[in-house]
């Protein structure tokens, strides 16, 4: 079963 | 003191449906080198990032960068009273907490002033990484939206895979799959028809089509759109909004549990 991804897990915050 | 006139403003008009069913509420940037924004859904699955140059707009002057936090359904309610060869032209004082928009008809017997409150926003903003991509697909961005039309039907994921080949969109369902091939052909006769594919290493990605679908509203801003995909990163979707910037969709995959 597939999960959904946060884009947050990819880019670094600012 | 912000002010941006744009001749073409329809332009404007597709950036905003390009936007609105993503984002409530963003901060547009301005700087002396153009306006900006960059957003997430609120899921924080997917993440928008719009560039408008400066040097596209017929105006612009930026005394001091400006965040203007704007309510999205307001902005569109907004530009729905443009009309589709309107000239628009978007002010703000450095301190106030209102946009000014004008929008000048064609032949300038109509000129329409409206404000727009600005708010106050805390916008958490993301470092996107400059990387090289494994796979780069560009194809008409009529045919993008087709197939992420046509395979919504079927399921609610999509797995693209795209090898030297070609790009293959596949969805399954209760009721059964379907399948989209494209194929590179370089003969086509207008640029915009043409498909290419740049690759290389093979890459296979799910993705929630509902996404890709919000992302196609963005369809009648280019004739073609790109694909850029690596394993296991975020997919990006790119319109060119005519030589001025661009409209960039990241989608994060779905991945095994």
């Amino acid at each position: 079963k597939n999960k959904q991804a946060s884009i947050m897990g990819f880019f670094s915050k600012k | 003191m912000f002010e941006a006139r744009l001749v073409q403003g329809s332009l404007l008009k597709k950036v905003q449906e390009a936007l609105k069913d993503i984002v409530q509420e963003a901060s547009w940037d301005c700087t002396s080198s153009g306006l900006s924004l960059q957003a997430m859904d609120g899921s924080h699955v997917s993440l928008v990032q719009l560039t408008l140059r400066a040097d596209g707009f017929e105006k612009y002057r930026c005394d001091r960068n400006l965040a203007m936090g704007i309510n999205m359904g307001s902005m569109s309610k907004i530009l729905k009273c443009a009309g589709n060869d309107d000239v628009i032209t978007l002010k703000a004082e450095d301190t106030s907490d209102r946009l000014e928009l004008m929008f000048e008809s064609p032949k300038g017997e109509k000129i329409s002033n409206y404000e727009m409150k600005l708010m106050d926003l805390d916008c958490e903003q993301l470092g996107i990484p400059d990387q090289e991509y494994s796979c780069s697909i560009k194809m008409p961005s009529h045919e993008f939206a087709r197939i992420c039309r046509d395979l919504s039907q079927i399921g609610e994921c999509v797995v693209i895979t795209c090898t030297k080949d070609g790009v293959q969109f596949s969805a399954k369902g209760d009721m059964g799959s379907g399948t989209v091939k494209m194929s590179q052909n370089l003969g086509a006769e207008k640029e915009d028809d043409q498909v290419t594919i740049e690759m290389t290493e093979p890459v296979q990605l799910t993705f929630a089509i509902k996404y890709l679908n919000m992302f196609t509203k963005a369809t009648s801003l280019s004739g073609s759109v790109c694909l850029s995909m690596s394993n296991d990163v975020p997919l990006v979707v790119e319109y060119k909004v005519e030589d001025m910037g661009h409209i960039k969709y990241f989608l994060a995959p779905k991945i095994e549990d």
